[in-house]
């Protein structure tokens, strides 16, 4: 473990409490795309079925259970609870275009060709592309709430530190995992184009709206 | 260096 990869940890946390209360204080999930949801519940059911098979500290197992607990609580409030508020016609990214070459890929390119093996990769693969259907969604409306413009800002924040690890462990423990690094180079790649509205927008106080 | 994944990493 090193400094940013615990930076990254925190930072995803932080992501996850964020649109968890945002959604429960407001009682809305306005503006915020379902699809996205569910497509991370499933990244992180995927990639944590070891939770029940392999013990790997007392740090690593909880914030598995936080992760897919915050993600199944997350998508149950936007599905069911705040069902009326949730806005389905601006969240039609089509998944199918996105599940489908990802779980295919998984199966082609992966480290060992065992089922908990090809569920991480597609895990891995699934989460760098999970995000689409909520920044269509936002280009879409043509805005953004604040609040959900800091949650997708400590999400894109969390993989970029990853990367970053990534590259401190390979300068100096010859570590390195392909699979991992170049999903997400990817998943970070995608939030360049929200990183610089955040920060040229959000950050001087406007409202992160998108030329529709 | 080793391509291989890491368990501990979330």
């Amino acid at each position: 473990m090193n400094i940013f990869r615990l930076a990254g940890d925190v930072s995803h946390l932080v992501a996850i409490i964020i649109l968890l209360l945002k959604i429960w204080k407001t009682r809305s999930c306005a503006g915020i795309s379902g699809k996205s949801q569910i497509l991370f519940a499933s990244v992180f059911v995927t990639r944590y079925l070891d939770l029940f098979t392999i013990f790997i500290s007392l740090y690593n197992s909880s914030m598995k259970i936080i992760y897919i607990s915050c993600s199944i609580a997350t998508v149950y409030l936007v599905y069911f609870k705040f069902k009326a508020t949730y806005d389905g016609n601006h969240d039609t990214f089509r998944v199918e275009f996105l599940v489908v070459p990802v779980g295919g890929l998984s199966f082609l390119v992966n480290h060992d060709f065992s089922p908990m093996e090809i569920l991480w990769t597609f895990s891995i693969y699934l989460e760098s592309v999970a995000i689409l259907p909520q920044l269509f969604m936002i280009s879409k409306t043509g805005e953004a709430e604040t609040i959900t413009t800091h949650y997708l800002f400590f999400l894109g924040l969390y993989r970029g530190l990853y990367l970053i690890n990534w590259i401190w462990r390979y300068y100096f423990e010859g570590f390195f995992d392909l699979i991992a690094i170049v999903a997400g180079l990817v998943q970070t790649v995608l939030y360049c184009d929200f990183f610089y509205l955040y920060v040229t927008k959000v950050l001087k106080g406007k409202k992160l709206s998108l030329p529709a | 260096t080793s391509e291989e994944r890491d368990k501990d990493e979330l």
